[in-house]
């Protein structure tokens, strides 16, 4: 199965 | 000072059930417009994202912006003592130390106040960017709710595929491979409803545990709206009528 990925990857802190 | 009075409280024990799995100490956002928090599960794959107008309390008033640091834990117990048609209202002064919570019962003249304590919490905000969803389904949240759980007794993985006639729930392991497809069905009956708005095909992979937990929300509205872009994570939104949406955001699975 797909490695499970983090919001990290996709919104950036504010 | 900031006081907020919702007559029908049983929303907010719903939306506190809702969502006490997934985060555990959070900033509740106070503003003159309304109350809001945004909060990441412990693995940074969900995130909570709640927002509720002013305009759906019986009364509400904030002089100034305030932030409330709440253990979530805690607060799902000070919930359990309301009754479910019991009027709810939260209160906290300027530089509180703790939240008021009052639950009244006006038909059996029953009050409970509890005096929350609160926390401090550095959380770092995330952005998440205006994203035009090249797919949106609307499916009954209880229908939604059942697939997930049926298909997590068969996989943990579930691949999402949108396209213009049908979404499709696909799940693979060692019991064998199946899909559930479900195509446009606008019947009669609103709430079976399954509406599809695609422009552009999308399939990824999600682990279903997240989405079961996501659908404790589902007691909060009769729909549940699927969000997905091919390079974003999935928006899962209940709209609690006239007060506002708490959504859920899910990081998906790479396919190598």
């Amino acid at each position: 199965k797909g490695a499970q990925k983090s919001l990290g990857n996709f919104f950036k802190k504010q | 000072m900031f006081e907020a009075k919702l007559t029908e409280g049983l929303i907010l024990k719903k939306i506190v059930e809702s969502i006490k799995d997934i985060v555990t100490d959070v900033n509740i956002d106070i503003s003159p417009s309304g109350i809001s928090l945004q909060a990441m599960d412990s693995s940074h794959v969900a995130l909570v994202s709640l927002n509720l107008s002013m305009d759906g309390f019986e009364h509400y008033r904030a002089d100034t912006n305030m932030v409330l640091g709440v253990s979530i834990a805690n607060l799902a117990k000070v919930m359990k003592l309301a009754d479910n048609n019991d009027q709810i209202t939260l209160q906290a002064d300027q530089e509180a130390t703790h939240l008021k919570i009052i639950f009244e019962n006006p038909k059996t003249e029953r009050t409970t106040e509890f005096n929350l304590n609160l926390i401090t919490i550095d959380s770092e905000h995330l952005a998440i960017p205006e994203t035009e969803y090249s797919s949106v389904v609307t499916i009954n949240s209880g229908e939604f709710s059942k697939i997930c759980k049926e298909l997590f007794s068969l996989s943990e993985t579930v691949q999402i595929t949108t396209n213009t006639d049908y979404v499709q729930f696909s799940v693979e392991g060692e019991v064998g491979s199946g899909q559930v497809r479900l195509g446009h069905n606008d019947s009669e009956k609103k709430e079976d409803q399954t509406i599809l708005e695609v422009s552009e095909s999308v399939q990824q992979q999600f682990a279903i545990r997240y989405l079961n937990m996501f659908n404790k929300a589902s007691t909060l509205s009769s729909f549940t709206r699927l969000c997905l872009h091919q390079e974003q994570p999935l928006v899962v939104e209940f709209k609690i009528d006239n007060l506002g949406v708490l959504k859920y955001f899910l990081a998906p699975k790479i396919s190598d």
